[in-house]
């Protein structure tokens, strides 16, 4: 039950599917759970939404979390958010408030094959289970898969590589619902948030040019309120920026399709550590890491409420 | 041991290129021996004043460190043994019983 599920470890596919079932029976006023599709192997590709319900159409907030299947601690923190959210809920005024004027849908799991690919077979596997048939490889890289500056620079179009961009854009089923569930909903899709692991960074649009997005100075802003109160829970120094600056130039990711589909808030979070522990953040860090960024999280969602 | 004890002995460097001399001298490495890229994501977003973390096969890791040396490549180990960070990560559960 779901007094008993143990947030502070790391849970297989199943037992995180099994958690959204029992979030959504055990919390019908608040949790609806979704399913965009199937994945390549044919699992389900399940959303949580949460917010109270309301006739009125509200603005909406997504979270993917895990689109690189090695990347753990995003799973782990979208179970978080969806456990604070709903425990605080009437207790707490930011999260109230929140849930009350806005919807929330978050998907724990983004990548659901490479995922469970990661738990059973290669630990560091990052890209889906797709097939090619000319290469015995497997697997596209799910942020390089978006129709967006798509297969450019740091992206490859070798089926082998860990970056391979696909056949074509949104050939990856996972993405393609994804993309597909966006584009239904853009006109009250306020914010796009996708989680990624590790380098402690804060990015938005663009990746692949230089240029700044016209509402730079409210995302810059939103971006800043959201490391500051990142950092006033341990300390922890987030850098942000635009990802062609403060990373590398690369082809279009997820934020960049985001954006430039309309959603005028896009993230992506690069959680702990900075190369310590990389993708082996140890179960013991999972509460200071789910804690501070949920704090970012709610800054970046407080801040849609607001005129900017 | 979890996922067949497959990663015991591979370790993860950080390499740190400092000029673009070294950033073609760790491409040439690269040609030699297969790494799995954890940062960047890829050998083609390598550039001077980058650091890059690499997950290298227990196999590989002298003849890596013998090359990182010839070429006077900056370089630390983040990771000695990967398979170990792996049990500690989950905290020695069961595999089993994750499984």
């Amino acid at each position: 039950s779901e007094s008993q599920y143990d947030y502070e470890v790391y849970h297989s596919l199943e037992e995180i599917q099994n958690w959204m079932f029992e979030m959504n029976r055990s919390r019908p006023e608040l949790v609806t759970m979704l399913s965009l599709g199937k994945s390549y192997e044919g699992r389900p590709l399940f959303v949580l939404q949460l917010g109270k319900r309301s006739c009125l159409q509200k603005k909406s907030v997504w979270i993917d979390c895990g689109v690189h299947a090695r990347e753990w601690i995003g799973p782990a923190f979208c179970q978080w958010f969806v456990k604070e959210a709903l425990s605080t809920y009437k207790y707490d005024s930011v999260m109230t408030r929140l849930l009350n004027h806005l919807d929330f849908f978050i998907m724990p799991v983004f990548n659901v094959d490479g995922y469970r690919f990661s738990w059973n077979t290669d630990r560091f596997w990052r890209k889906t289970r797709s097939k090619n048939h000319k290469f015995h490889c497997r697997g596209v890289d799910a942020n390089r898969n978006w129709k967006v500056k798509w297969c450019d620079e740091g992206a490859s179009s070798h089926p082998c590589d860990d970056t391979y961009c696909g056949p074509f854009p949104e050939s990856e089923p996972e993405v393609k619902a994804v993309a597909k569930f966006l584009r239904k909903h853009k006109r009250h899709m306020k914010a796009y948030i996708s989680i990624h692991a590790y380098a402690q960074m804060l990015l938005y649009p663009y990746s692949y040019k230089y240029a700044a997005i016209p509402n730079f100075n409210c995302v810059e802003s939103a971006a800043q309120n959201a490391v500051t109160a990142l950092y006033s829970a341990y300390g922890v120094r987030y850098r942000y920026g635009p990802a062609a600056t403060t990373l590398y130039v690369s082809s279009g990711s997820s934020i960049d399709w985001a954006y430039k589909n309309g959603i005028p808030y896009a993230f992506a979070f690069e959680l702990r550590d900075t190369g310590h522990f990389g993708f082996l953040l140890p179960e013991s860090l999972i509460k200071p890491t789910c804690t501070e960024t949920l704090k970012a999280v709610k800054a970046i969602a407080s801040g849609l409420l607001k005129k900017c | 041991y979890q996922y067949n004890n497959r990663y015991a002995g591979d370790q993860v460097f950080r390499i740190t290129l400092t000029n673009d001399t070294e950033v073609q001298a760790l491409k040439k490495i690269l040609e030699l021996i297969k790494m799995d890229f954890w940062q960047p994501n890829s050998a083609s977003l390598i550039h001077r004043n980058a650091t890059v973390d690499v997950h290298v096969k227990r196999n590989d890791t002298q003849r890596l460190h013998a090359r990182l040396k010839l070429e006077k490549i900056k370089y630390r180990m983040l990771i000695a043994d990967l398979q170990k960070e792996i049990e500690k990560q989950t905290g020695y559960r069961s595999s089993r019983k994750r499984r």
